[in-house]
């Protein structure tokens, strides 16, 4: 199935 | 110094209420701008983004910007015990290991004073982008929560998608499959039973329930939500506190590899 990504794989640390 | 007064005190209960089960740990952050916070859940997959604006306040004092570590679910349980009808004041020296929390109650004869001690939190700011959305649904927040609520005695995920038909929520699970499709409804009599549907482009993602649930936590707090929906980002849903700002979830999509 799909695989779960992390909010950080899209925002930057600042 | 600081010293925010929040005549409705009970929106500072409800945003708690709304985030305490997804973040334990946050660092509250005041400037002029306003009372805000950004924080990841632990598995680094939903964040949440709080802004009340210092307008939104009745008084609103901050000499220097201040940001204060706090255990949500500590601050949760000391606002529970504010009325809902409470007027609610947030204090705090510069450079001090407390803050206090003072309820007043509507005709000032309870006055209460909680102090919590704050902690450090070592947390990584995350720059947001402004996107163009491909597809933005605003509909009631109930309604996406009855949905959310619904879709979950099925099956782990959602998938949304939109298209010019409306907004179809699709599960999967070993009972079987749901489908639940939303059309545009501009035609109700009051704007917060509408839901309209925005969209650029058709659009598909697929999304942990679990966190979706989550989310409509902060149903109390307005009585629409926004989706905004873009094939490569996390989703928002966003629900507006009045007149102050908004809280707003981000999740991350579940991508076939």
């Amino acid at each position: 199935g799909p695989k779960q990504c992390t909010i950080t794989k899209f925002f930057n640390k600042l | 110094m600081l010293e925010l007064r929040l005549v409705q005190g009970s929106l500072l209960k409800k945003v708690m209420e709304s985030i305490k089960d997804l973040v334990n740990d946050a660092n509250f952050d005041c400037s002029a701008t306003g009372f805000s916070l950004q924080a990841m859940d632990s598995s680094h997959v939903a964040l949440v983004s709080l802004l009340l604006r210092s307008e939104g306040f009745e008084h609103y004092r901050c000499d220097r910007n201040l940001s204060m570590g706090m255990n949500l679910g500590n601050m949760a349980k000391m606002l529970k015990c504010a009325g809902n009808d409470d007027i609610v004041t947030v204090k705090a020296d510069d450079g001090g290991d407390c803050v206090t929390f003072m309820f007043e109650s509507p005709n000032q004869d309870k006055i209460a004073d909680f102090e919590m001690k704050l902690m450090d939190i070592d947390s990584e700011h995350l720059g947001i982008p402004e996107a163009e959305y491909e597809a933005i649904v605003r509909m009631p927040s109930a309604e996406f929560a009855r949905i959310c609520k619904d879709l979950s005695t099925i099956g782990d995920t959602v998938v949304i998608s939109v298209t010019k038909e409306g907004v179809k929520f699709s599960t999967r699970g070993d009972i079987g499959t749901a489908n639940i499709v939303l059309r545009q409804n501009t035609s109700v009599d009051k704007p917060e039973e509408a839901t309209i549907i925005e969209m650029e482009t058709p659009v598909s993602l697929t999304f942990a329930l679990r966190y979706m649930n989550s989310f409509t936590k902060a149903t109390p707090l307005a009585s629409q939500v926004t989706v905004s929906l873009s094939s490569e980002l996390p989703v928002v849903v966003e629900y507006k506190i009045a007149e102050m700002g908004y809280l707003r979830f981000y999740l991350a999509p579940k991508i076939e590899e």
